[in-house]
This record gives C-alpha cells, structure tokens and sequence, in this order.
C-alpha cells in the first residue's frame, strides 16, 4: 500500500515540477508533510511561481493558486491516460497571458487526446481547432449552434 | 478511442432532443451564461455513470429530467469511435424513478457499462473530467484531503 | 431583537427583489425557512433568472449563481451605505453582457460613492471612469503604473 | 467622504514604498496574476483594522512583511478627503511583533481608529469590501450561515 502510493506519488510529483515550471517559468514541486509514513500527514504544494520568493502558500494570488492547482491536476492527467478530457472554465482566475499558456498545454495534450473544453475566455478559443456554440432557444430549451472550424 | 456524439433528450435544459457532434483534438464550448455548457458535461457524465445526483447540482435522479416540457423521461445516448454507443434513461415514476442502462440499443446492468469504461481507462476517480468549480474546491481543501487524491489514485 | 432582524430583512429583499430584476431580467426574492421563527431556519434564494424556470437553486449555472450573489452583496450594500466600496474581481464567472450589466449598475451606485473595483475583464475595465495599473518591477516589487482617465 | 492616498511601505509586495491616489467616481485596477491587486485591497483592510491577519491571506501579522527586502517593518498610511490621515505600522521582533496607530501623525490606540470609522459609516460587517473568492464563498455557505449574515447586520 505504502508502495503503491509512493510509485503514484513519486511520478505525480515529477510531472508536476516538468508542467508548474513549464506554466509559470518558476519552480515547484509537491510535499508530503508526513515524510516517513505519508498517511500520518497531508501533501501540499511547495511552489515559486515566476521564481518569486513565496512567505506562504496562502499569500499566493488567486491566479498563482489556480495555475498550481492545475498544475497538479495535469500531473495526474498525464499519469493515468484518457481517451478524453472534459475541462469546465479551468481558467476563470487567469489573465491573458496565462489563460495563453494553459490553452498551449491543452493544444499539445490533444495531440493524442480528445479534448472539450468550456471556457468564456478569448486566447482558450482562439486556440481551440472549432467551437460549438451554445445558446438558448426562446422557449428555454438549450440549443448547439454549430461547429466553426478554426485555422488559428 | 473518442466519442464521436452525443444525444441529449428532454436532459437538464435540453428541453428539445439534440445531437452534438464530438471530434478529435481541442474543442471548445462557449455562450452565454446558464445556455447549457455545463450540463452538457453532466450529460457525459450521467450516461457513464461516473457521477452522483449531487456531482451532476441535483438532488436526486428525477431532477435531472426537464422541467418545462412535462414529459416524465430524460435520455442521453454516447458514441465512441469504435462503434459501441451506451444509453441511460431516467423514468419518473409514482414513488421514484426507474434508472434504465442500454449497450449498442440492448439493455445492460450498469455494472456493464462502468466495466466497459475501465477497459478504455476512463475511472470515476481519474481527473479527466474536471467540472466548474473544482480547481477552487482542490486549491482550498485541506492537506491531507490533497493526499487522499493521490491514495485513490494509487 | 426579532423586529430589528426583520426590518433589515425586509428592506434588503426589497434592494434584492429591485437589483436582481434589473441585473437579469428575471425575478428573485429572498425566502425565510423559518417564517414564524426566522432565526429557527436559514435564508435561501428563490430566483427566475431571465424568467427560466428553475427546478432547484443548486442547478442554476456558475454565471447565474454569481449574479444572483452580487445582487444579494449590492442589496446589503444599498442598504448600508458606506463611503466608499471595494471589489475585487467579482466578474469573474459573468459572461461578457453579464459583466455589462454589472459594470453599469457600479456605475451608477458610484455616483455618489467611490468605487474600486479590481477586475481583468474588458467591458468592466471599459466601463471606468479611470484604469491604475499594477505589474511587478525586474526586483518583484509592486510598481503602479499609473492612471489613464478613461473616456468611455 | 472619500479616500484620496495610500502609501504603501514594505507590506506585502510592496518592496518599495509606492504612492497611489484615490479618486470619486468608479476606478478600476487591473494587472497581471501576483502583480498585487488584492494586496493593495488588503493594505486599506489592514491599516483600517478591518480584518485579522487570516482574513489577508496571512497566517500572523509579521508574514504581511515584506520578505524580500530584509526589513523588519511593514507600514501603510491612508488619507481621507476631509484631511484626516491614518497609519498603522508593524514590526517584527524576537518574540513577535509591536502594532503602531497613528492619527495625524500622534499616536492613537486601534479603538480610535475604529470609532472614527464608525462615525463615517465603515464598519467590519458591513460588505463594502468584498474580497477575491467571496462570491463563491456566500453562494456556497449553508442557508443557516446565510441568514446570519442579516443577523449581524441587524
Ligand atoms: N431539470 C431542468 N429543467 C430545466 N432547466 C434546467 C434543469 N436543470 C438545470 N436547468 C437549467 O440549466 C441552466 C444551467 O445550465 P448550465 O449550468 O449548463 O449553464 P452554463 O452554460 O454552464 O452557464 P455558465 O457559463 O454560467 O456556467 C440553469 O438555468 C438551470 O435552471
Ligand atoms: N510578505 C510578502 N513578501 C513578499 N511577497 C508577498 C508577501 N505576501 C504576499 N506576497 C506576494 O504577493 C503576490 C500576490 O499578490 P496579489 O494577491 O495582490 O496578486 P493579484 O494582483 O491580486 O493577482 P490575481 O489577479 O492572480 O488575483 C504573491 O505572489 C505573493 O507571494
Ligand atoms: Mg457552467
Ligand atoms: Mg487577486
């Protein structure tokens, strides 16, 4: 049991130092608090997002947490395949630039993934290969717009 | 593999039956606020089973059936490109509701299809489908609830 | 006791009731679980956004929930009014049109109260009298760029 | 009454002591993620004594130092339209910290700064700052939480 976590954990925790520094140009990595026996203690992030010098993990900005939780959630993304992922407005907290560079990981994961991605934010769409568009019919019942196929 | 399509019937506000075409690579789904997005991906989820009535914003089954068309059924049908496509139906009945599961049109145990997915690495527990709201539920949950991410994966 | 709980309440769901119906063009009140006995139950939201149909508060859309909060913040606001009002990043699960909205009634609530509103989002940025601008020096020190008046 | 200045010394990432003038009317600030929006948001919660040091992110006073420039003290000086200025300075020492108010330059006890806040209608309960996750934090709380959130109004 001890094993199998530590063969998990080890190879999350890789990913996710290759795909935080990829997303930020900083350094981070995971940290479990309960070093001889993980299950004694919890795992949390340990993390210089733009190589700052971070005081505390809750001093982090909204969109510096965000960029790390899903830098974690695509740890665990690439450990353990899908034939699809599913992401609902993952980027609501980034700015421009960042929402840029999680759409480019995304656009590289669908290389050999199927990827749907909700997002309301220009520079995801813009990266997206086509767009369904969804809206409301006046009697309230949702409607799919079509596909735009985009060359961007 | 991939999904290919997917039909939503009388499902959340998919008051009228639609078909949504799925593809390869990056897809993005956009409109406006409370149009349908997310209820899409909780169609996804319903007809794969991999979530609760209170994973999909309800409070049991029958919610998830269409407010304001009258009808008592709600269906979502899933194609992937290998050609098996799964059903699920909800039926509101007097006291409950019947919950019926289809494999390419013949009916099937729901043990049938969570087994199917396993076979093609889809798990409830995989982070392949992350919903609205859940980077913030991650970022805020206490430590040792983080861990426990990595315990159920592992 | 009871009496002071009932006058705020009461004139917040009046704000609510106003403010909701000009944000989404739907209807919306508060609703007290314990009517004989207000502080035996809690305080829930009973709300049409756009004159849907809604089966359950829970189902509502992230962009509607959020709505349906700030209209609830603004109804609290308008009651107590202070001098001056900060908000930060409130638009952030609004569609464009929702931000719209939004923008227009800070707007108006500014006329006569000063507002700071920190936000990322074009038609809100759009919608200030004036824009500061912050980044981050080379040293990783917090530098306000300065203040564009905006003519908008 | 209206804000017309802050200064902001050493607080947070604020490395540099920066001037930054308040207008009427409705002002936006926007930026970068980590540029330090919400910080200047948490200076006037902070110099104000509006809110614990949980309430800005931090787990005791002394982490609002700082921890680049080798400093021991933070210090954020706001000024009113009707001239009043107020300062509150924090330093660190070997068993903790001192918490300087200052009105006008004089020394002044946290109580006086409180009870010149209520007397122009600021108050902690009221909602005139809401912070960066509060939205989602009311739409998320139970309704008993909710209500009393008119309870403490009341
Ligand atoms: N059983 C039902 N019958 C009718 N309408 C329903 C039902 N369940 C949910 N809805 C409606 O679906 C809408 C929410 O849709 P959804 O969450 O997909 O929106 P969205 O496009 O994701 O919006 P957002 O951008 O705000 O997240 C709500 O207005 C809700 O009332
Ligand atoms: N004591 C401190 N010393 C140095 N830097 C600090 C200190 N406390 C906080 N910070 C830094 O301030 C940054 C956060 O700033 P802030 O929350 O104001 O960002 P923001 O502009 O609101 O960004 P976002 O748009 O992502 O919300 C973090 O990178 C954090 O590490
Ligand atoms: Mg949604
Ligand atoms: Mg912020």
């Amino acid at each position: 049991k001890y094993d199998a976590f530590m063969t998990a954990f080890r190879a999350i925790n890789a990913n996710f130092r290759e795909i935080f520094a990829s997303l930020t140009n900083g350094n981070g990595h995971l940290i479990l608090e309960g070093e001889d026996d993980p299950f004694s203690g919890g795992m949390k992030f340990a993390v210089q997002p733009g190589d700052k010098n971070v005081p505390l993990v809750s001093s982090l900005s909204g969109g510096e947490k965000s960029i790390t939780t899903l830098a974690f959630i695509f740890a665990i993304q690439t450990y353990i395949p899908a034939p699809f992922y599913a992401l609902d407005e993952v980027d609501m907290f980034l700015d421009g630039s960042n929402v840029v560079r999680v759409a480019s990981m995304i656009k590289d994961l669908s290389k050999n993934a199927q990827s749907v991605i909700v997002s309301l934010r220009k520079p995801m769409i813009e990266r997206a290969d086509r767009i369904l568009g969804v809206t409301l019919r006046p009697d309230m019942s949702t409607y799919v717009t079509g596909v735009k196929n985009n060359d961007g | 593999m991939r999904i290919t399509e997917i039909e939503v019937d009388n499902f959340k506000s998919f008051g009228r039956k639609v078909k949504i075409p799925f593809f390869e690579g990056f897809t993005v789904i956009s409109g406006p606020n409370g149009s349908g997005k997310s209820n899409i991906i909780d169609s996804i989820l319903f007809v794969l089973s991999l979530s609760s009535a209170r994973g999909l914003r309800a409070e049991r089954l029958t919610d998830l059936i269409n407010v304001n068309t009258g009808r008592n059924t709600a269906e979502v049908t899933i194609t992937f490109s290998d050609g098996t496509s799964i059903r699920r139906r909800i039926k509101k009945t007097a006291n409950g509701y019947y919950s019926y599961h289809y494999m390419n049109d013949r009916v099937c145990r729901q043990g049938d299809v969570i087994e199917f997915l396993t076979r093609h690495g889809i798990k409830p527990e995989g982070y392949n489908v992350v919903m609205q709201g859940d980077v913030t539920r991650i970022m805020d949950m206490s430590d040792t609830e983080r861990r426990k991410i990595i315990d159920e994966i592992a």
